[in-house]
């Protein structure tokens, strides 16, 4: 564990909490995808199927149940709760366009054949990409309320930092995954829009508009 | 250069 695995996970929880928060405090989610968020469950509920056949450590067992539980509770409160508030006309991106391909890559291109790394590949490849829905429902409805801009920050935030951590590890502890990396950078890449307006606008105090 | 198969990050 090194400083900037530590400070993505805590960004990673933090952009989890304010989307709850965001959520429950205002009894809406609008201008948040439903689809980004089946989509990141899907994603914790693949990768982490290992808490069922081995133990690493407190505090990696109990992030784990978190991120899975939250992601739960998060589409629940979208598709159940408050699903009269939820956007859906604007909320068009197709799942499948990001679901299929990642099935595909990593049935091609996983370390080994077996059912638990191929789902674990499976879903690095969909987190990288499990945000365009989110994306894309901001730039069809052109902004983004500043609590979700915070939100997208975090989020974004967290696998650059893990991008850091594969640069340490790599040095320090002789670690390398081209998959985590590679996917990672992708994340990150796709956010770096998003963090241009996010500085430039959200943090003087204006609310996150897109350009015209 | 190692590659784990256990997974120790989120």
């Amino acid at each position: 564990m090194n400083i900037f695995r530590l400070t993505g996970d805590l960004a990673h929880l933090t952009a989890i909490i304010i989307l709850l928060l965001k959520i429950w405090k205002t009894r809406s989610c609008s201008g948040i995808s439903g689809k980004s968020q089946i989509l990141f469950t899907v994603v914790y509920i693949t990768r982490y199927l290992d808490l069922f056949t081995n133990y690493i450590s407190a505090y990696n067992t109990l992030m784990k149940i978190i991120f899975v539980v939250s992601s739960l509770a998060t589409v629940f409160l979208i598709y159940f709760k408050f699903k009269a508030t939820y956007d859906r006309n604007h909320d068009t991106f197709r799942m499948e366009f990001l679901i299929i391909p990642s099935i595909i890559l990593a049935l091609l291109i996983r370390h080994e054949f077996t059912v638990m790394e191929v789902l674990w590949t499976f879903s690095i490849y969909l987190e990288a990409v499990a945000i365009l829905p989110q994306l894309f429902l901001v730039s069809k409805t052109g902004e983004a309320e500043t609590i979700t801009s915070h939100y997208l920050f975090a989020l974004g935030s967290y696998r650059g930092l893990y991008l850091l951590n594969w640069i340490w590890r790599y040095y320090f502890e002789n670690f390398l995954d081209w998959i985590s990396i590679v996917a990672g950078f992708v994340q990150t890449v796709l956010y770096c829009d998003f963090f241009y307006l996010y500085v430039t606008r959200v943090l003087h105090g204006r609310k996150l508009r897109l350009p015209a | 250069i190692k590659s784990p198969a256990l997974k120790d990050e989120l």
